[in-house]
């Protein structure tokens, strides 16, 4: 384990944490689509299923425990019970768009045809375009609390920090995963655009917001 | 067959 890895998990943990706590003290979903969350419970469920098949250190089982424990409650506060201000007018995004693609890619495009190693490539591809229906949201609505951006931010560093762990592995171990890698890229680059966004006004105390 | 090598990251 490497900093960037350890910092990227840790990044990845403070931006659920920072969604549950908004959403939980609030008592409102309001702003936060429940589909890029649904996506996520589906992206750790098919990823962590190795839960049950190895073993790989109690911080690996630990953190994955936490990450689907937090994606259910996220999803259950979301379309339960804070129901009533969940903004699903404006959560328009088709996720099928999203999950038929990367389902029928990773039927493609695997390290072998088995099918936890089929369900952990969904996974992966899965992962890398379910902030979408959420961008979009914000698109759409043209703002985002700030307290949401500080969220996307830090879900995007999250996985920008995995390319530089991954540069670290190929350059110290000489190990390389593709599928990671390029879906890793993918999804980074969605980030980019907020990123820039976050950086030059939610940092100067603004509140994010796109011009009409 | 040994797991693939990132199946150990999050």
């Amino acid at each position: 384990m490497n900093i960037f890895r350890f910092l990227g998990d840790l990044s990845h943990l403070i931006a659920i944490v920072i969604l549950l706590l908004k959403i939980w003290k609030s008592r409102s979903c309001a702003g936060i689509s429940g589909k890029s969350q649904a996506l996520f419970a589906v992206v750790f469920t098919t990823r962590y299923l190795d839960l049950f098949t190895n073993f790989i250190s109690f911080y690996n089982t630990g953190m994955k425990v936490v990450y689907i424990a937090c994606s259910y409650a996220m999803v259950w506060m979301i379309y339960s019970k804070f129901k009533a201000t969940y903004d699903g007018n404006h959560d328009t995004f088709r996720v099928e768009f999203l999950v038929a693609p990367t389902a029928i890619l990773a039927f493609l495009v695997n390290h072998d045809f088995t099918p936890l190693e089929i369900l952990w490539t969904f996974s992966i591809y899965l992962e890398s375009v379910a902030i979408l229906p959420q961008l979009f949201m914000v698109s759409k609505t043209g703002e985002a609390e700030t307290i949401t951006s500080h969220y996307l931010f830090a879900l995007g560093v999250y996985r920008t920090l995995y390319l530089f762990n991954w540069i670290w592995r190929y350059q110290f171990e000489g190990f390389f995963d593709l599928i990671a890698i390029v879906a890793g890229l993918v999804q980074t680059i969605l980030y980019c655009d907020f990123f820039y966004l976050y950086i030059t006004k939610v940092l100067k105390g603004k509140k994010l917001s796109l011009p009409a | 067959q040994e797991p693939n090598k990132t199946h150990d990251e999050l």
